[in-house]
């Protein structure tokens, strides 16, 4: 219905504002109905300014700050209405590294709403896991699951993260 | 509510079985350039439903089935169950007084797919009906694919209700 | 032939007049998100003739134009020129006595657009044409865009024959 | 012509087959005409198959697969005929540390051919430079250029790679 509609909006809408202004640290961004006078069939524009900068078309924005832009919507819409998991295929790959660290900050604020399963080959994203699964392809084409209550150490060069050499 | 383990058999590159559980927090899957992290990502988008064979990255659903290597023979069928645990209440009643709820989807070479919850054969649709009420959201942001994450803004402004409409 | 240098002025966010110079070997370009890095590979693509917008990620050609900031007002006109040294031979007769080309490209809030080779106002065509004989091949391989490693997999096979014909 | 296509064609098949099985220590890939009657008009297939699996389309590669098989065939065109220069926006991203390495030394070796410049965030790429720009934004809008004659570290802090703190 109409009003639950506009609840939810309203309440995404808040909170994109907020994580976006945690990410950038300043600026502004926000959801606009493309047309108020008919809420359930409106679009959506999103509207995103990184701190100092003018706006301009979300095409323009920088690969770290469109991946920074959607991740703050993504998780708008989990504090709107936790669902109990998510799955990040290698989302922190455009970060430089003091946005991987906000990220990884966020993330851990988010286990209080969700379960995370996040796919990556960042060493600091790795660091701030609960648990840790490896899979290796020893056999070509078969992917085994490593059990990783080895040394982080030992486990890298199991996976072969680093070069045991 | 939440996510308890998978198990995959004969999907992509595990042709034995394989079972990853889940515990409460961040869980990080790694390792080398194409040993099969993405197919585990895949693997839970396909026994949530997933009909877009290019969002498995293949032309044909069987293409999710193990099709061989040097040292092995492909396989007849794909088998994945995901185990869905802590369940208050969120879900169908039909449902409610199960602690925990699997679902299971198969494929076989045949082209024949089943779907189970509790190992009782279902529909897809009911699958579905437990996946939106439990606020998975089948077409939700609960799962962003390798590359993807732009496609939420890049998408069209009738696009993104979707985003608002899944969440209320 | 190899590059020498590229100065920006006024394009994306180089309001002020902004020169690299390019030594043999392997440059590196770093910095943190949004600080302009992938504008430079833009300045690069457009002083080469770049006519595609969604290519430059803009929506029209002005967007290239320095557009302002908190601290700044916007401009009006867009300048990169590109360097080019150590020739022997490679180019259009017309301009082998020289062991350096600039080549640059201007545009002026009003939609009018300059190209210059060393400083003489020329066509479009006419760098092309040193490009395309100097194996720099406009249409070519030699600018991949982030994110866009790919697209010499996805494109068509009749698109992949531009592979072998620009390197022909 | 035909025979200056067909001849530039099988030197980038060879290259392609070399590259590739450099990066993947092993497999196979190579081009294929889709129609070899009419070499002037025919399209081109591409057929990649990492060591041990067997064959399938390219859609099925993984994100660093893929990029590798991507990076053979870009390089095989160099190795055909060298161009002055080229442009790699962010390549390494979706590599792990070993292809990144292999990335790196394959780099360094097509220098004897080309000029490279690379914009990256993975510091073993940033280490393997011969001249490093780092780009800043003080003046948030505004991209400023930082010489690079600190020492790495003084560096790094300097274009915000680390926090100073
Ligand atoms: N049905 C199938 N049977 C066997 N192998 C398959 C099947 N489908 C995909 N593959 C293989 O899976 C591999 C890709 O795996 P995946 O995308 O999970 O890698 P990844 O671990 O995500 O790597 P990256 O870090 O590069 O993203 C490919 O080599 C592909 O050939
Ligand atoms: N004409 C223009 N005038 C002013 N600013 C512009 C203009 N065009 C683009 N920008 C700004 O440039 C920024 C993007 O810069 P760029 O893409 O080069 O970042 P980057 O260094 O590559 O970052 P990343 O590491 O995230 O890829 C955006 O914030 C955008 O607003
Ligand atoms: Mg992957
Ligand atoms: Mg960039």
């Amino acid at each position: 219905t109409k009003e639950m509609f506009l609840v939810t909006f309203n309440i995404i809408n808040e909170k994109f504002q907020q994580l976006f202004q945690m990410f950038f640290q300043g600026g502004s961004a926000r959801l606009i109905l493309t047309d108020e006078n008919n809420v359930l069939e409106s679009g959506i524009e999103i509207f995103a300014q990184p701190p100092g900068k003018k706006v301009s078309q979300l095409a323009l924005l920088s690969g770290g700050e469109k991946a920074l832009t959607a991740l703050s919507l993504l998780f708008a819409t989990f504090l709107a209405r936790p669902t109990p998991f998510c799955v990040l295929d290698e989302i922190d790959a455009p970060l430089d590294e003091s946005n991987t660290e906000r990220f990884i900050r966020t993330l851990r604020d988010m286990t209080a709403f969700s379960q995370f399963i996040v796919v990556t080959h960042n060493k600091r994203t790795m660091e701030a896991a609960d648990t840790l699964y490896g899979v290796t392809m020893e056999d070509a084409g078969v992917s085994r699951l490593v059990s990783v209550n080895l040394s982080r150490r030992e486990w890298a060069e199991e996976v072969g993260l680093v070069s045991s050499a | 509510m939440r996510l308890r383990k998978i198990e995959i058999f004969g999907f992509k590159t595990f042709p034995e079985k394989t079972i990853l559980t889940f515990q409460p927090g961040i869980t990080c899957i790694v390792g080398p350039n194409g040993c099969g992290k993405s197919n585990v990502v895949d693997a839970i988008l396909w026994v949530m439903g997933e009909q877009s064979t290019k969002t498995l990255r293949g032309e044909r659903m069987e293409d999710v089935i193990f099709f061989g290597c040097e040292t092995r023979k492909t396989l007849g069928m794909a088998e994945v169950t995901l185990t869905i645990g802590d369940i208050k209440g969120e879900i169908p009643s039909r449902y409610s007084e199960y602690s925990e709820i699997e679902i299971t989807r198969r494929l076989f070479r045949s082209g024949e797919s089943e779907y189970l919850i509790n190992k009782v054969p279902s529909r897809l649709k009911d699958i579905k009906d437990i996946l939106i009420d439990a606020g998975i959201g089948f077409k939700g942001h609960s799962v962003i694919e390798q590359g993807r994450i732009e496609k939420i803004l890049t998408s069209t402004p009738e696009d993104r209700r979707a985003i608002i409409e899944d969440t209320a």
